[in-house]
């Protein structure tokens, strides 16, 4: 899965990627204290391309402690579990649930958007892909906008970018590849090597997607995350971040 | 004897031949349009009685019958009632007889003529009815009585099945106790499937040397479409649409249930023992969630508790011994038993004892009329009317024929619920099992259909109370396919705590290929449905129409859609005459009870196609901030054709 971190303050877009095994779950987000965690768990492509394999996020799951609703959205299934009750929909429909606080609401074939009590909102976008390709399988995309109700303490490879670290890019030149400048970039004490690049925003155009430029740091987001990519997984699909 | 074509040589002895039984049958998206065929030939010196006698299911529409005696043919057309008594009086036929009787069998009617012909005279009659599959028990079952009366040389019958949404299993169950294993031959695609059942005559005949058939019963279909994909089916054609609705991938609701059994002394021998027989069976099927009582009554009402108790497995046990103990004697108070039943339902919802998400029914099982207490039916449906508050349904089970089954529906159709006639014999436990699994499983409440444009009308029955797990809600209407190009649904329910809200929209053309590409399916499915569903349930609010003027007026468009869509009601007749129509015959649809929709589980109320529920906000308009934009986008380099991400 590729990652595109917008710091609103210094305005700046920062990119990394991270490819793992199929079947591992990642920690997305995860605030024991407003009880809320997500996760995505990887798939990979149908083979190696070029001797290796990609992976993307087939499966993600939501947790909402104090509403006790639990979503899992994956590219087949939309799944409601709240209380003694589920309800599931499909990517055919066009739908909308409201379980108390949560709601769920189904674009056709398109985007899934959470809302949770009217403010916090997450979205979930399918892409589907030719079904006889080679090597491409269907999978999801999610987009967390910024929001200020998380608490201080919520992490995960999104999540604790709730908290704005500062940055500072400077000694921009000429990469290795002319096509791509580099620059140093100083954060959370560390100083990296970032790469100018091209990265995909889908949410106003699913299939081709509008292209986003930002720093991309390289090692899985080594120096940019805390800890290593590792560090983040987790057993279940709702399970919270236990962070050392 | 004739040479016939496979070379088989009938018997000397036959009087009247049977040539061919033909019977063919095609459910397009669960219209069923049927065709029964017969041809026989008067073998005899003397003139012979020829029968043609065949059972259609109770609530279908014959639509066209004809009749062909050595050349001449007899039409039939459908008139209103008296129009038809009056045509058949000016010109009986000479010799022959057509009619429509009630069967003895529950969910079936007669359509039988006969025909007096001369020595070598060939005779051909057919017979088309249509009828709507409904789902029970999650799955659609297409039944066709096959019923030559003795053997046919050339025996067919084809079934065709067509369902856009796919068909998930197809199924013929064996119902001939093994004697034709193997015959019916299944050929069954992604979303059509054929039945053929050809015995030989050697096959047909009940054993090897015999000489009667044992082709006498019926041929069953059983299947489900898939509904993996979608909660709802919406499909237009022809400016008709019809809506399917069978989500199946819910939890079920909670449920306050009242057994309300007459223990009459009517009810004595088999009925009680099948009766509390099914009760103990049903009341172990009740879930922990789940709150019950009983209430049993003759001339006095008792209760096993006199409230609401949780259905825990000793409650249950408990239960069970109260009922295994029930004596039938004495009359029958309906009256008191149903206000003690609803008093409890209330009482326990105005105290808040009833989990708000809960569904409540009362299910009444009774084999007679009031003899003790009120004893006028309509004042016993005032008062349940009065009474009962509006989130309670109320089914009956009108048990053999002695009750006042009209009034039953009339009871549980104004009271968000349906009435179900069984029989009182052997088999009466797992029809009451039957029924009870039926609305055991509520998944939704309050599910209502919207059609929000303009130019959509004559929608059906749109509001339902409640939804059953296993079953299938069923809407039709029109509209104007030159201002559509696309039809918009939305369905608002609520489920355990949740609420949805699900649109759906179909083009113009999802159909057309479709249907184009197999000549078997039916391109008038969506008006026959639309007709069919309409029909009926103008014959249940006629029933239930509170003034003259009303029923008056509910009678005239009845009639007028049964001569429009030429089916026989209840209100129209089959006149069948010769072409020089100097001799009729008349087919009277029998005093039929006028149901809706026979077999339907659902008897709902109307609201205006475009009143969706304040809380339903259709097609929201995703919250999404643009968060990468924030960011400057420096012009990018590579040609815009080219899609790359960065890879580590």
């Amino acid at each position: 899965p590729h990652f595109i971190i917008y710091l609103p303050k210094s305005q700046k877009n920062i990119c990394f990627n991270i490819d793992s095994e199929p079947g591992k779950i990642l920690n997305l987000v995860s605030d024991p204290e407003s009880g809320i965690v997500i996760n995505g768990q990887l798939v990979g492509a149908k083979k190696p391309n070029n001797g290796k394999l990609s992976t993307y996020f087939g499966k993600l799951g939501f947790y909402f402690q104090s509403e006790d609703v639990k979503i899992e959205i994956s590219t087949e299934a939309i799944t409601l579990s709240g209380g003694s009750s589920t309800f599931a929909l499909s990517w055919s429909d066009t739908a909308q649930v409201m379980n108390q606080r949560v709601q769920i609401s189904v674009k056709k074939a398109k985007v899934v958007t959470i809302t949770l009590d009217k403010e916090m909102s997450f979205s979930v976008l399918l892409h589907r892909v030719w079904k006889k390709h080679p090597i491409n399988v269907d999978f999801l995309g999610i987009y967390v906008p910024p929001t200020n109700k998380f608490s201080p303490n919520a992490h995960g490879l999104i999540g604790q970018f709730m908290q704005e670290p500062k940055i500072h890019i400077f000694n921009e030149r000429p990469g290795k590849d002319p096509e791509k400048p580099e620059a140093s970039m100083e954060v959370k004490g560390q100083k990296l090597i970032v790469t100018r690049g091209l990265q995909k925003d889908y949410r106003t155009d699913l299939v081709f997607g509008t292209d986003v430029t930002c720093w991309f740091v390289h090692n899985s987001g080594k120096g940019f995350i805390d800890g290593h990519y590792k560090d983040y997984f987790v057993p279940q699909l709702y399970s919270f971040l236990k962070w050392p | 004897s004739l040479p016939g074509e496979s070379g088989e040589i009938m018997e000397e002895a036959d009087q009247v031949t049977l040539y061919s039984y033909k019977v063919q049958s095609t459910i397009t998206s669960r219209m069923a349009t049927t065709m029964i065929q017969s041809k026989v030939v008067n073998n005899s010196p003397q003139p012979q009685n020829v029968v043609f006698d065949v059972q259609i299911p109770k609530g279908a529409f014959i639509s066209n019958f004809s009749m062909t005696v050595d050349g001449t043919t007899f039409r039939s057309s459908i008139k209103e009632k008296t129009v038809g008594r009056a045509l058949y009086a000016q010109a009986r036929a000479k010799g022959k007889t057509a009619g429509l009787v009630r069967s003895r069998a529950l969910d079936m009617e007669n359509f039988r003529t006969e025909v007096n012909v001369l020595p070598g005279a060939k005779v051909q009659f057919e017979l088309h009815y249509q009828e709507v599959k409904w789902r029970k028990l999650g799955s659609y079952e297409h039944r066709i009585y096959l019923q030559p009366g003795r053997l046919a040389k050339h025996l067919e019958v084809d079934v065709w099945v067509i369902e856009p949404q796919g068909i998930r299993f197809l199924h013929v169950p064996d119902t001939f106790e093994g004697h034709f294993d193997g015959v019916p031959v299944i050929s069954k695609g992604q979303q059509k499937a054929h039945v053929s059942f050809k015995p030989t005559v050697a096959q047909q005949r009940i054993c090897p040397s015999c000489r009667e058939t044992a082709v006498d019963g019926e041929l069953v279909v059983l299947y489900d479409v898939k509904r993996e994909e979608k909660a709802g089916e919406l499909e237009v054609f022809n400016g008709y649409f019809v809506h399917f609705f069978a989500p199946d991938n819910l939890d079920p609701i909670p449920k306050n249930i009242l057994f309300v059994i007459d223990v009459s002394g009517s009810m004595w021998g088999v009925k009680m023992k099948q009766t509390v027989e099914a009760m103990k069976t049903i009341l172990d099927d009740l879930r922990e969630e789940d709150h019950f009582s009983v209430i049993d009554f003759n001339q006095n009402v008792r209760t096993w508790r006199n409230d609401l108790i949780s259905a825990t497995k000793t409650q249950v046990a408990d239960a069970k011994r109260y009922i295994e103990k029930i004596q039938p004697s004495g009359g029958t108070n309906i009256n008191e038993a149903l206000l003690r039943a609803i008093f409890i339902l209330n009482e326990a919802n105005n105290l808040g004892l009833l989990d708000p998400n809960s569904v409540s029914l009362i299910i009444l099982v009774s084999d007679g009329d009031p003899t003790v207490g009120e004893l006028k039916l309509s004042k016993i449906q005032k008062n349940v009317k009065e009474n009962i508050q509006d989130n309670i349904s109320l089914f009956s089970l009108g048990m053999g024929f002695d009750v006042d089954y009209d009034f039953l529906k009339r009871l549980s159709n104004e009271n968000r619920g349906i009435a179900q006639r069984i029989y009182g014999n052997q088999d009466t436990s797992s029809q009451l099992k039957k029924f009870y699994n039926q609305v055991s499983t509520p998944l939704l409440r309050n599910v209502q259909f919207n059609y929000p444009h303009t130019s959509v009308t004559d929608v059906t029955q749109n509001n339902f109370h409640n939804y059953f797990g296993g079953s299938e809600i069923v809407v039709a209407g029109k509209f104007d396919p030159a201002k559509l190009d696309q039809l918009e649904s939305i369905i608002t329910a609520t489920s355990a705590n949740t609420q949805l809200v699900l649109e759906t929209l179909a083009q113009m053309d999802d159909l057309q290929d479709f249907l184009s590409k197999d000549k078997h399916a039916d391109p008038d499915f969506t008006r026959k449905l639309w007709a069919y569903l309409t029909i009926n349930q103008l014959l249940a609010e006629r029933s239930l129409a509170p003034t003259a003027a009303a029923k008056r007026r509910i009678t005239r468009s009845i009639l007028q859609m049964s001569l429009d869509h030429h089916i026989v009601t209840p209100l129209t007749s089959l006149v069948i005459e010769n072409e020089a129509g100097d001799e009729r015959m008349l087919a009277d649809a029998p005093p039929q009870d006028p149901s809706c929709c026979s077999g339907a589980l659902y008897y709902g109320s109307k609201v205006a196609p475009d009143s969706i529920p304040s809380w339903a906000n259709p097609s929201p308009t995703p919250v999404i901030s643009m968060l990468a934009q924030g960011a400057q986008v420096l012009e990018s380099t590579p040609p815009p054709h080219v899609m790359r991400v960065e890879n580590d």
